[in-house]
């Protein structure tokens, strides 16, 4: 049975099948369509640098017009990321246009991840660290780059 | 549920740590 969310998911995957983009991929899970796995792998010169960072996505019926929740799998340590892995994006609530596919979702998640808006903290400590003890918030990001290699 | 979830679909992620390097390589910012 198709359905317009089901046929804008199925749009959606066409930027990986012409071009690999530039460290982010996304598919769905083998068993739920509305249900992608994705992962964002950073560039060098961030301190999230070689990071394999792990998400799901979940879809409603209502997408596009309901924007999907997205979740960290791996650890995260990051102003804008609760500690159960939700993000805090504005484009992934209120400031979101129906056009926003998942590979803008995903690169708009990984832009962040280097700039983060430290006023609006979803984890403070995180937050508190960037602005005062920028060393101690890398060693803390080290930390968990790390555990993205180990934690597939 | 995070590492349960993550487990079941380990080859799924690999597949897709694979395919967002490769975006890197096309770019030549990674070789």
């Amino acid at each position: 049975m198709s359905t317009p969310a089901l046929r804008r998911l199925m749009r959606d995957l066409l930027p990986w099948q012409e071009d690999p983009l530039v460290g982010v991929s996304g598919a769905p899970s083998e068993n739920n369509i509305m249900q992608w796995n994705a992962v964002i792998f950073e560039p060098d010169g961030t301190p999230f640098e070689d990071g394999t960072f792990k998400l799901v996505i979940e879809f409603s019926e209502e997408y596009p017009d309901k924007p999907p929740t997205v979740r960290f799998l791996s650890k995260m340590f990051h102003p804008h990321v609760y500690a159960d892995g939700s993000i805090c994006l504005d484009t992934l609530q209120d400031r979101r246009s129906p056009t926003y596919d998942v590979s803008s979702i995903l690169t708009s998640i990984q832009s962040l991840l280097d700039e983060p808006n430290p006023n609006s903290p979803a984890n403070s400590q995180a937050a508190q660290l960037y602005q005062e003890n920028k060393r101690e918030y890398e060693k803390r990001v080290s930390a968990i780059v790390e555990q993205s290699w180990n934690d597939s | 549920i995070h590492s349960k979830y993550r487990k079941k679909h380990q080859n799924e992620f690999q597949l897709l740590v694979d395919q967002a390097k490769k975006g890197y390589k096309k770019t030549g910012i990674m070789s």
